[in-house]
């Protein structure tokens, strides 16, 4: 971005191709992010972007923002999502659907699953390099984490500690089966 | 965020306002209400971790500075987006398939030795866990700067538990009823978690602590051998071999 001028920054760019998605699986949907190395002058404003499109019972792992608070708005579609505070509280426990905001805020956990057709959503970022960590998946925490501090954190055997870890191969999207969620945890 | 918070009549010298004590060892938390901490933006803590003591893994809403001010340990930090590097060899020549999950063991993110003087840099929604591997406590000390732009939250510590408990709660967050810190898996369902991790409810309640009353420094009973290099020169009055060029 350094050969652009304030006078000849880009300034748009398209995020509902999913040729140019980051994360793409045909059978669970798509998600694109836009940050300051794909579109410097966000660098300037210090926001991001994130466009998700998921099908009917694909599941986003659940993730966190490391860096920035969210600002997460359905374009359609209807998902139930679940949202966990720092004092482990479930704090959104809820369906939402098309023309909605919900705020995610930093450190957050969130789980959306659709349970349309099809969940879309624009998420704004206050970070213009904002960055995410998963609970499960490949690139997840729990995977980074050395299997004696599993077993030792959780109180579970080494075999069931290996499930955890490595059992989900996927990094963002995932299938999940249609479920009860349980009731809202005081 | 309050106008008036840097206008200091007097400074004071700072004890610790709250002690979280855990099965392993115990946290200080220092007001970061004080007036002096509130203008500056910090907020500090003092981690006493006893031998064979794990600080299960938390991450905090801020960027901070980790100090070490005594003894010696293991320092795990879980980047995202890194790779697991740590990792041990595959035993090959045990026939595929079965040989192949015999011999693999454990893959995971880099794991650091930690002695006196070390001072570590973590960026804000980055997981961290300690181990004390010595024969003395293992105390760190760490200054959270709540007023930069990697805080996103409020002027307040938080701390997301990803294992353990607080069984004491947050007391420094003003405004906030008194009660248990639960780690963040206890607030999905677990049915979520068994379908997320591809595990059976049953361990994803496990990963829950509910029953678990023992905090957020747990003692290891038993070897913990995560896979780690070997200590640096001088660290621990070891000396790794001479190796010719």
């Amino acid at each position: 971005g350094l050969e652009e001028t304030l006078c000849t920054m880009r300034c748009t760019e398209n995020l509902d191709d999913p040729s140019d998605a980051d994360v793409y699986k045909p059978s669970l949907g798509y998600i694109s992010t836009l940050n300051s190395y794909n579109l410097p002058i966000l660098r300037l404003l210090r926001l991001s972007a994130l466009r998700g499109s998921i099908r009917k019972n694909a599941m986003v792992l659940p993730q966190w923002n490391v860096n920035a608070n969210a600002a997460l708005y359905v374009t359609n579609g209807k998902a139930h999502i679940q949202m966990v505070n720092d004092n482990g509280e479930r704090v959104f426990d809820q369906e939402i659907s098309s023309g909605q905001l919900l705020v995610v805020p930093q450190g957050f956990s969130v789980m959306k699953h659709a349970i349309g057709e099809q969940f879309e959503w624009i998420e704004f970022k206050t970070n213009e390099n904002a960055q995410v960590n998963t609970l499960a998946g490949r690139t997840s925490v729990m995977r980074g984490l050395p299997l004696e501090v599993i077993t030792n954190g959780y109180q579970i055997s080494p075999e069931e500690a290996k499930r955890v870890k490595f059992s989900t191969i996927e990094t963002t999207l995932t299938h999940s089966s249609p479920m009860s969620y349980g009731r809202p945890r005081a | 965020q309050w106008p008036n918070e840097c206008q200091l009549d007097q400074l004071n010298a700072l004890e610790p306002s709250q002690i979280i004590k855990s099965e392993g060892g115990r946290i200080e938390v220092w007001d970061h209400h004080a007036p002096q901490l509130r203008c500056s933006g910090f907020a500090f803590e003092r981690f006493v971790i006893e031998p064979q003591g794990l600080f299960l893994p938390t991450f905090l809403n801020a960027g901070k500075l980790t100090f070490v001010v005594h003894g010696r340990g293991l320092m795990g930090r879980v980047i995202p987006g890194c790779a697991e590097t740590f990792m041990e060899s595959p035993v090959f020549g045990e026939g595929q398939g079965q040989g192949q999950s015999q011999g693999f063991r454990d893959m995971h993110q880099k794991v650091e030795h930690l002695r006196c003087g070390d001072t570590i840099a973590t960026p804000s929604g980055v997981a961290q866990w300690f181990y004390n591997n010595g024969n003395e406590p293992l105390i760190l000390v760490a200054a959270a700067d709540l007023a930069s732009n990697q805080n996103q939250l409020d002027r307040n510590l938080r701390p997301f538990l990803i294992a353990g408990n607080n069984p004491q709660g947050q007391e420094w967050l003003q405004g906030r009823k008194q009660q248990k810190q639960n780690n963040i898996f206890n607030g999905f369902a677990p049915e979520i978690l068994a379908q997320a991790f591809k595990i059976n409810v049953e361990t994803a309640q496990q990963l829950q602590n509910q029953q678990d009353n023992r905090g957020n420094i747990v003692k290891v009973n038993g070897p913990f051998g995560v896979i780690r290099p070997p200590l640096r020169r001088g660290e621990g009055g070891q000396q790794p071999h001479e190796i010719a060029n």
